[in-house]
């Protein structure tokens, strides 16, 4: 499971 | 190796994935209000070889989680509330009610009576913080004051109400 953040913005590496 | 990604979510993925470094990318706005979750399924493939590739997939959630991006919301503007002159002392003659969409403290609303015209009114009405419910503190008169107006504000528990 991965946690992100409804505001970061396009482009953003959520994970590996 | 050579990575896929695909959307097991019904809408079109919200995200993209490097197929040579397997990153995982946003690929569009997230929202939390309209999607609270992502479920996307990777698959991992061996291009070495092109007699017998092997691939295996994993299964990923993504939670969005909330940040502080509604404001609460009235469900009307003005509101207009009768109370007759012998409305009991401690009564309760009215209710606010307003609604967030965020979450957590984000979306928790505290409200407060922040003025009364005319100013002696101020001791006659409360609002409970809680639930928004308007009491009266002490009895009205039609005959000395017919009409009151009230302000009233609503915030969310977030740092950065």
């Amino acid at each position: 499971m991965v946690k992100v953040r409804e505001d970061v913005s396009i482009g953003f590496v959520v994970g590996n | 190796v050579m990575y896929t990604l695909t959307s097991l979510s019904p809408a079109e993925s919200a995200f993209d994935m490097d197929r040579s470094s397997g990153a995982l990318v946003v690929a569009r706005q997230l929202d939390r209000e309209t999607r609270p979750e992502h479920r996307l399924e990777v698959r991992a493939l061996d291009t070495s070889t092109s007699s017998n590739p092997q691939s295996s997939a994993v299964l990923v959630r993504v939670d969005i989680t909330d940040v502080n991006d509604n404001a609460p919301r009235w469900e009307r503007d003005p509101v207009v509330i009768a109370v007759p002159e012998d409305a009991a002392v401690g009564a309760a003659v009215g209710n606010f009610s307003a609604t967030d969409a965020d979450a957590g403290p984000n979306g928790e609303l505290r409200y407060f009576l922040d003025s009364v015209e005319p100013e002696n009114g101020r001791s006659k009405f409360a609002v409970d913080r809680l639930t928004g419910s308007l009491t009266l503190l002490e009895g009205v008169d039609f005959e000395s004051v017919a009409r009151y107006t009230l302000v009233v504000s609503v915030k969310d528990q977030a740092v950065n109400e």
